[in-house]
């Protein structure tokens, strides 16, 4: 695993996040799903909490956009870049952001949000891409079963070096 | 008749993508310092543990192409 220069990481446990549009490609109860379960991944191994917020700040917000989106990052259309997310930190900081040109979808049709969720959220939380392929924060996209996903040793590693571990 | 392309032509493109690619994942980090394209493709395939060659062969261009996150893979 690797982390940021300078190991960027909230100084907080509990932390807020926005979902501030959706994709037409699934129901919105499908989107809250997978990104609920994608901030599981980590809040299962760590002391860190998660709460949605509707309104106001939060310090992950999440969208879905195409081309341009205003972060100087352009998407690509379909295929290729997926989805990217910030270090932590204020402002954009911690904030992921998903290509609306991709389909999205729950399964192994096409590319599954749980699983690009989940990663992006490992940037939101500090680590960077890890060069150990299976890991979640491995850069290349690969389709594991979600109803059977367990983050890697490497992720496990990564994040509790950041954060620590859950309590007991 | 339009010619056809030359095969180097083709080629440039590659190599334009190539570092379109690198430029995007694998940034240069020092003001200082201008890696070789060769350099810079050996690196990227030292991260995805791919045969080292610092050639653009079809495993490198295969990995290119796959679907993947945005972020840098050497973070700046």
């Amino acid at each position: 695993y690797r982390t940021f220069p300078g190991n960027p990481r909230w100084k907080k446990t509990h932390l807020t996040y926005k979902i501030v549009n959706y994709t037409p490609d699934l129901s919105q109860k499908k989107v809250d799903d997978a990104i609920r379960r994608a901030f599981m991944v980590w809040s299962d191994v760590t002391p860190l909490k998660f709460q949605r917020v509707f309104k106001g700040p939060a310090d992950i917000v999440i969208q879905f956009a195409r081309g341009e989106h205003g972060d100087g990052y352009p998407f690509d259309g379909r295929g290729n870049t997926l989805a990217h997310a910030f270090a932590p930190g204020e402002g954009i900081g911690g904030d992921a952001h998903f290509d609306e040109d991709e389909r999205w979808s729950e399964s192994n049709r096409e590319v599954n949000l749980f699983l690009v969720a989940a990663h992006e959220f490992g940037h939101s939380l500090g680590l960077a891409h890890s060069n150990v392929r299976g890991a979640l924060m491995y850069p290349l996209y690969s389709y594991v079963n979600p109803a059977t996903f367990r983050l890697s040793e490497d992720d496990r590693r990564g994040i509790q070096k950041l954060y620590g571990r859950k309590s007991s | 008749f339009p010619a056809q392309g030359k095969p180097e032509s083709q080629s440039n493109t590659d190599l334009e993508n190539a570092k379109e690619y690198l430029d995007k994942f694998f940034p240069i980090l020092t003001k200082t310092q201008s890696p070789s394209l060769e350099e810079r493709i050996k690196e990227m395939q030292r991260f995805f543990h791919l045969v080292v060659t610092g050639k653009l062969n079809a495993e490198t261009e295969e990995t290119m192409k796959q679907p993947r996150c945005g972020v840098p893979d050497i973070a700046d």
